[in-house]
């Protein structure tokens, strides 16, 4: 689809500059409402002193995500993309060119919430990041595999509500590896810190293979 | 767009098709696992004995929901879009044509998992019922205004839950009648059944309408 081909020139042009910057961009998608801003906002607490982070926050209408990212005193562009279901690498380039990000920084990119249109749709990011909710339900890697199938990492987030849902995780880590073997499963919670602290190893550990 | 002028055609010959048997369809769309398929199957157990209930299910992937659907004894036929991140008028219509509605009886659509692509898309329906969980966010209905604007009905869903997370249900409701006045807001649990006798009389009364 010529679409698509014009996107993937534009997201390759993207990654050629952030690669020559030393800069590491993460795609951050899920369902709307799993917990991806929650996560930053946590993520950037946690990063204070180790990296400085860049947003880049993509929604329908409102500026509301823009909006908690910046009162962590994180630099952070809205992108409002109207009736688009899905962020694309030209908005993203004119957002990198507004932001300015420093050498070896970390971009991260909060993309519409929704788990069917980003799938196809390369930003220039080195890596996809799944996020999904234990209240959504264990079957969802399956039911939208393409999600799944283009992340690395999956962040099974809202631990702290495990007791009250009927989420099975060891299902939901089968499901999500048979979609896409060799992703990284990682139960976390945005709301009680649990397991940040192995999330920002790993976002180390990538931003050191970005260098 | 000509895709949309085609789609809205195909809708208006199956709402004739409806309206000559006096059925009433109903558009479910929320995003990926707020509980479409779980208020479904309780919906069709309150229903016994007062209407026959049919259902088309709207999928990426797998019969997962059609299998649950057809559990309680209902009929479901499974549409599988693989990358389309909604269900179309053209898809509907033959969905239908396979299950003969009988005249006077009730068909939901249970839209694939998608607080977007949905929105634009009229596949002949009565009315589109949109379900916001309480888990997602009180804000969404601002940062998804089309779905919202669309719908006549909203159901919040998983009130059981309500202790365990931070929704403020007044916030939500007037977000979403900030962006469809008029919207009926209807608090609900699937899993306890609260809420749901007042959506079985919105039903039936929508369904006196159809006739
Ligand atoms: N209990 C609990 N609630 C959480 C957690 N993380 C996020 N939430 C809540 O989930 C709701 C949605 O969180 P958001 O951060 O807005 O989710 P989002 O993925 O950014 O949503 P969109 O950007 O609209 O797609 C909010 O009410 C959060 O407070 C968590 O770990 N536990
Ligand atoms: N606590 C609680 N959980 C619920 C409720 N309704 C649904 N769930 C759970 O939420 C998860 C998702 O439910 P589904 O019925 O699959 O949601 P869905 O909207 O049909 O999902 P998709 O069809 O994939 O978009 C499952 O684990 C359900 O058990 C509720 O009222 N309360
Ligand atoms: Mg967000
Ligand atoms: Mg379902």
């Amino acid at each position: 689809r010529d679409l698509l081909a014009k996107n993937d020139a534009l997201a390759a042009e993207n990654r050629a500059m952030l690669g020559a910057r030393g800069i590491l961009a993460l795609n951050l998608v899920s369902s709307p409402g799993s917990g991806k801003t929650a996560l930053l906002v946590k993520t950037i607490e946690l990063l204070a002193g180790k990296l400085v982070p860049y947003v880049v926050e993509g929604d329908q209408q409102t500026t509301n995500d823009a909006e908690r990212i910046r009162e962590t005193g994180a630099a952070a562009i809205q992108i409002n993309t109207g009736k688009g279901c899905h962020l694309d690498a030209h908005m993203v380039g004119h957002a990198l060119e507004h932001l300015e990000p420093a050498e070896g920084s970390i971009v991260f990119i909060e993309n519409v919430g929704n788990l069917v249109c980003p799938a196809g749709f390369d930003l220039g990011e080195a890596h996809k990041v799944v996020i999904l909710s234990v209240t959504e339900g264990d079957d969802k890697p399956l039911k939208y595999p393409d999600i799944f199938a283009a992340s690395d990492l999956v962040l099974i987030n809202k631990t702290d509500l495990l007791p009250y849902v009927d989420f099975d995780m060891d299902k939901a880590s089968a499901n999500a590896r048979r979609v896409r073997p060799g992703i990284k499963v990682l139960p976390v919670s945005a709301r009680t810190g649990e397991g940040l602290d192995t999330w920002i190893a790993w976002l180390m550990g990538a931003r050191a293979m970005a260098m």
